[in-house]
């Protein structure tokens, strides 16, 4: 359900890499991401182009189609507005930047179709 | 003080959950 976003995205939350190493939310890089998804067994890092922002059913929702991977499945999710993807190389993005910075006091940069996000899929899943 | 692994940050986006 959109409806509940979770605390991890509130700025000053720590945030604990592969290797162990804790840093807060709003330091992450793309490096980051990249490296504990090479570091851990299960998981594997995938990239996400936004292909299409449609308005989601449910309110201050929006409905994203992604294309996921080699492959480009299509995968689309619905979110609230304000909820933070990690687009490669640009940090935190959202559909609504100043209502994710209101409500996590994360700083953030619009998501537009064409960005590409950092995805996780199970190793071994394809 | 809460500590969140990184992997809770980004989604699983699987095929499976396409359509």
């Amino acid at each position: 359900s959109p409806v509940v976003l979770p605390p991890f995205f509130m700025r000053g939350s720590i945030i604990q890499l592969a290797d162990g190493e804790l840093k807060r939310v709003e330091d992450l890089k793309t490096e980051d991401f990249i490296q504990s998804a090479e570091i851990s067994s299960e998981l594997k890092i995938d990239s996400s182009t936004v292909e299409r922002i449609d308005s989601g059913q449910s309110p201050n929702a929006v409905l994203i189609q992604f294309s996921v991977g080699e492959l480009k499945a299509q995968v689309c999710v619905e979110v609230l507005v304000e909820y933070p993807f990690f687009v490669f190389g640009q940090g935190w993005s959202s559909c609504c930047p100043d209502r994710t910075t209101q409500l996590f006091e994360l700083s953030c940069a619009k998501l537009c179709v064409g960005d590409v996000c950092v995805s996780l899929t199970l190793r071994g899943l394809r | 003080v809460p500590v969140f692994p990184w992997h809770s940050l980004v989604p699983f986006l699987e095929p499976s959950q396409s359509g």
